[in-house]
């Protein structure tokens, strides 16, 4: 039996909207633990990595590990459903999980809807992704990272991020000409969302597709802080910490001139 | 896709 109580029923549609531009089909992978779902878009050129822990849920129960095959276009229009207050309820049968069962109550308990989403075997890569010391690691507002991505999408299709110890900068070029955005550490012990810092061991360069980071900035609702991690010739990390996990983001970078 | 390097080239498959 598999049962996971969200208090905050919105947190769920967030996180579904955080994933669905992405991908179209994923596994979510149940365990004692909690939930964790990998899975790259068809170009394998982006990966997302979705974790949430156990103690996030009230109550949770997953007696076995097992795997809830999901077409995330069917279980967004059932989401849609939900009231943004509504408590939500994921319910399956792990030993023959055909449907997932979910459940939204609003918060006077007078309101009860109950849909079955029917699941989907999935044959899914996974990528063995290693722990890995980063190069450069920037943690900087949501909010301003996703306007970057936004502003330099009018200049270009790719940006290049340079990491130093004094600033991270992004710089578009284009056929209407140039830009860039240039931000440097700032610490606001008042207001630590607001705050950019930089980690560095050595400076990095490094060219992505905007098409891309501007898909993965679909998470900053979850998050005020965003984490950048990069090292020279390695994918680039994009991390959104929530209090109940992550969904962390993997981009492949553009080959250099 | 042109200049694109891929995840594969990266990390290994499970």
């Amino acid at each position: 039996m598999f049962e996971a109580r969200l208090t905050q029923g919105a947190l769920l549609k967030r996180l579904l909207d955080s994933v669905k531009e992405l991908v179209t089909d994923a596994n979510f992978d149940c365990s004692e633990t909690g939930i964790s779902l990998q899975a790259m878009d068809n170009s394998h050129v982006a990966l997302v990595s979705l974790s949430l822990r156990a103690e996030g849920f009230n109550p949770y129960r997953c007696d076995r590990g097992f795997s809830l095959g999901v077409n995330l276009n069917s279980l967004n229009k059932i989401m849609k459903c939900a009231g943004n207050e509504d408590v939500i309820t994921l319910k399956a049968d792990d030993s023959s999980a055909d449907s997932l069962c979910l459940l939204f109550e609003n918060s006077s308990n007078e309101r009860v809807s109950e849909y079955e989403l029917k699941l989907m075997d999935i044959d899914q890569e996974h990528l063995s992704i290693p722990e890995t010391d980063y190069d450069a690691t920037v943690m900087m507002p949501s909010a301003e990272f996703q306007r970057i991505c936004r502003d330099l999408m009018v200049v270009s299709e790719s940006v290049t991020i340079d990491v130093s110890k004094d600033e991270i900068k992004f710089t578009a070029e284009g056929e209407l000409g140039t830009g860039n955005v240039k931000l440097k550490p700032t610490s606001t012990i008042d207001k630590p969302e607001e705050s950019i810092t930089i980690e560095l061991g050595q400076t990095v360069s490094l060219q992505f597709s905007l098409k891309y980071l501007s898909n993965f900035t679909r998470g900053t609702p979850l998050s005020d802080q965003v984490m950048l991690c990069l090292s020279d010739n390695m994918p680039l990390l994009v991390e959104y910490k929530m209090d109940i996990g992550y969904i962390r983001y993997y981009l492949a970078p553009k080959v250099g001139d | 896709i042109n200049g694109q390097y891929f995840l594969c080239n990266f990390y290994a498959q499970k």
